[in-house]
């Protein structure tokens, strides 16, 4: 009962989540001490199902923490592809930069995340915004000798 | 019991402690 809304989130806990919720609907949008809505440390700890919950109930995906990280950057960095998708589905803005340049796709090419890049870059995620240390995607891909997400990158170049 | 608390969420640094291409 002690846990926080934040905590709940991360743990998947729908139902002692949708209890504080009914009781009082502010905890949606609540931010923690860094910013972190509990849509992102859903997103964060990859709770699909949460994720489906808290968007159900109306909370905002667009939100971006203190040092601009979104739902999707964190989603993306974990390689969840199925809450990329939906964090997609409504609308997100998918070119988010943060305190690091990085973007949802600069994340998810340097976690190696195949599916998600292939998801980000179907949906039109920007392949030239590099990060702060001046890596592309590509660059990245490349340097951290991540090949299926090279290939991904150039079989996209190639259909465009 | 102990509750096992998850740690506050976190992004990389996109470096590689390489100059930059």
């Amino acid at each position: 009962d002690s846990l926080s809304v934040h905590q709940l989130a991360a743990q998947g806990e729908i139902a002692k989540l949708d209890e504080h919720i009914c009781k009082d609907d502010s905890l949606l949008s609540k931010q923690d001490e860094r910013g972190f809505t509990p849509l992102m440390w859903a997103a964060a700890f990859g709770e699909v199902a949460t994720v489906t919950y808290l968007l159900e109930k109306g909370a905002d995906p667009r939100v971006l923490a203190r040092e601009r990280e979104s739902a999707l950057s964190l989603a993306s960095s974990g390689g969840y592809t199925d809450i990329v998708n939906t964090l997609l589905k409504h609308h997100v803005e998918i070119n988010t930069y943060d305190w690091n340049g990085g973007t949802p796709l600069l994340y998810a090419v340097r976690g190696n995340h195949v599916k998600c890049v292939e998801s980000l870059l179907g949906r039109g995620a920007d392949l030239t915004m590099e990060a702060d240390s001046g890596y592309s995607p590509m660059d990245l891909a490349v340097a951290l000798g991540h090949k299926k997400v090279q290939q991904a990158i150039e079989t996209h170049i190639l259909n465009l | 019991t102990q509750l096992s608390l998850y740690t506050s969420p976190s992004l990389p640094n996109i470096t590689l402690g390489l100059p930059a291409t």
